[in-house]
């Protein structure tokens, strides 16, 4: 039965797009058909796979805004196994139509759902805010995953997308969705306070933290400017093996 | 004559809030007399000051929705010197209000201007998006800063907040507005292509690049868990070094 994750985190910079990226190429390197789908206006997922959302034509907006686009023919395949719906800067106009329409927020969850059966996990990478991108995927999704970077605001920033999670659950515009599980990202270990951070979100949301912690890893920096993933351009570095180790725990649930 | 400064770029994470903090302080240790504003609905200034964004009466929020608040009202005094107008999560709120009912965007500009007398430098902390939010503060300022992460998508987050800059003042909201500078942050010496990313910045934007490079530092990351800011937890630190000695650009202008 394919998964529909949803990649969430209205703080900035704490590994989303990293996340949905890699975890996407590693799931397909285990053998699952994957695709990924860029909502954020900034498109970094779409420029991590060398396309550019200034000029995407079929893109994730047009999934969004125009009845007659497929999941088919929005998404570009990589290899086998793995495809990625890109983003576009359009996305910004569309989610301030959205919210001054009052528009639905369901479409790509009806688009997603009837397309699911051609795909093992669908990785949806969001914007960090909480509004309309957001919301969308939150809808359209079956779990989410937060990522979340191990310093002091951490607890601040998960607590509002649970809110939102909650909120999208209970007022039952998605009854089914469910936290998979926060993930520790950034971790680096010169730093004091990184491991008393997990500490915490272990104690405090038990159960709901997964096992794999991603390292602070200068690799993950490095890999996009030779045009690939960290798992593919460095994959013995301990970011790459930390991706594929919450891969395997995604697998074994 | 008080400089009103925009801290933007809508990428997350790129150290907008880290800047606002401790290039205040700074400033302020250097007999400036020093307004922070809080423009982001998480709030993460506010919690490095010690307040809380979910339970804050008098804030940015409560200016630019009250006709009757005022800067001195909603001001917090920290010492001689340096003092906040808090966020809070209501901005978010505030933010969808104002795009349906189309408000003016210029409320914020008003009671800057109208207070600036008070104040050497006013530093307004913007969220990551180039939406409500970072649209009043850029009305509102003199001149932006830029903080831009040394990373592969460095140039793809300058270029979008640029446009926004130009269509705000060549718009008209705000003809005088200009770009103080590109503040290269988080360069971490172990990545092969942080020096490279430096160098294209000053390639592509002659003359509009500060010359401090903030480093990669874990101090930053564990001054918040002694409720400081690096800047007053590790003064001689590397990245404590580097505010101080962009504080000093600024005063040279
Ligand atoms: N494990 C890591 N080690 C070192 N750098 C990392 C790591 N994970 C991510 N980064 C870097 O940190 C920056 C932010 O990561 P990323 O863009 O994935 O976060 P994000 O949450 O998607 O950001 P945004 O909120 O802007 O969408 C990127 O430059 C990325 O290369
Ligand atoms: N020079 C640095 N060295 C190490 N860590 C840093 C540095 N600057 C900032 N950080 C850390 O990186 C994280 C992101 O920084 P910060 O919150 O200032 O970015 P931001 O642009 O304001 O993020 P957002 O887009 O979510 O508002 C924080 O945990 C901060 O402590
Ligand atoms: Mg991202
Ligand atoms: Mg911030």
């Amino acid at each position: 039965m394919t998964r529909i994750l949803a990649i969430a985190n209205q703080k900035g910079g704490v590994g989303k797009t990293t996340t949905a990226l890699n975890l996407g190429m590693a799931l397909s390197q285990m053998q699952r058909r994957v695709l990924m789908v860029d909502l954020d206006p900034q498109g970094g997922l779409t420029v991590f796979m060398g396309l550019d959302p200034y000029h995407t034509e079929r893109s994730s907006y047009s999934l969004l805004m125009y009845d007659g686009m497929t999941v088919t023919r929005a998404m570009r395949p990589f290899s086998t196994g793995l495809a990625l719906i890109p983003g576009s800067i359009d996305l910004a106009t569309a989610a301030v139509k959205i919210i001054q329409e009052q528009q639905p927020l369901d479409r790509l969850r009806e688009v997603l759902r009837s397309s699911r059966i051609n795909f093992d996990y669908i990785l949806i990478d969001t914007p960090p805010s909480l509004d309309v991108m957001t919301a969308i995927s939150l809808v359209a999704a079956d779990e989410v995953i937060i990522p979340a970077q191990c310093h002091y605001l951490a607890m601040l920033g998960i607590r509002a997308i649970k809110d939102t999670i909650d909120r999208v659950r209970d007022g039952m515009r998605n009854p089914a969705l469910k936290l998979r599980g926060v993930l520790p990202t950034m971790y680096d270990s010169q730093a004091d306070y990184a491991q008393t951070v997990v500490d915490e979100l272990r104690a405090v949301l038990p159960g709901q933290v997964f096992q794999t912690v991603i390292p602070y890893d200068v690799r993950v920096l490095d890999a996009p400017h030779r045009g690939r993933a960290v798992i593919e351009d460095a994959p013995n570095s301990p970011a790459a093996l930390a991706y594929r180790a919450l891969a395997e725990e995604l697998l074994a649930d």
